[in-house]
């Protein structure tokens, strides 16, 4: 189904779930999840949005139905150690490429798609001031050494 | 029918609202 417009911002979540869907149901979860709650603060009144979340929830729905021995998803708090931990990994494995002066474009992802965890890690509360830090920089050394390869640079 | 269609949004805005606190098991 075609995202409308104006929920545009949670697009890369959602891919990041459909990426997930068979590698780690848990983080496709999350990620839509995320995606949910943040489509509904953004326009939950037209048509088109309605319509386009009330089949992402028919779809968490069945998620939830088809992971129920996961205590991952049937406890939050177990989903939120899942979601961490697979977004530090990510993290890590960039970082460690990037320090090793190995930059190739799953590196870049592994940034950005750890900068989107950390934004999915926002479902479960408040983010700590370590997770928004590392959000940052990965989002910003994505963006970095995308650019440096994209104008045949090395990046610092 | 101004109200009528602001009503039906709001019903159903509602709804998922509480479709997404039962998912969550916050209900």
């Amino acid at each position: 189904m075609a995202l409308p417009p104006q929920l545009k911002s949670i697009q890369h979540h959602l891919r990041t779930a459909q990426e997930h869907e068979k590698r780690d149901p848990v983080v496709a979860y999350y990620c839509r999840l995320y995606a949910m709650q943040t489509g509904m603060k953004l326009d939950s009144k037209t048509p088109e949005c309605r319509k386009f979340l009330v089949k992402l929830m028919d779809q968490l729905e069945t998620m939830k139905k088809e992971l129920s021995d996961s205590e991952s998803i049937s406890q939050e708090i177990v989903g939120n150690a899942h979601i961490e931990n697979y977004a530090i990994k990510m993290f890590l494995y960039a970082d460690n490429e990037d320090r090793s002066g190995r930059f190739h474009k799953n590196m870049i992802k592994s940034f950005y798609t750890a900068s989107l965890l950390f934004d999915v890690l926002s479902v479960f509360g408040e983010l700590s001031e370590e997770n928004i830090q590392h959000r940052k920089y990965a989002r910003w050394k994505a963006t970095y050494i995308h650019n440096c390869l994209k104008n045949g640079e090395t990046p610092q | 029918t101004g109200s009528v269609g602001t009503s039906v949004a709001s019903a159903e805005q509602d709804e998922l609202s509480q479709r997404l606190a039962k998912l969550r098991d916050q209900v």
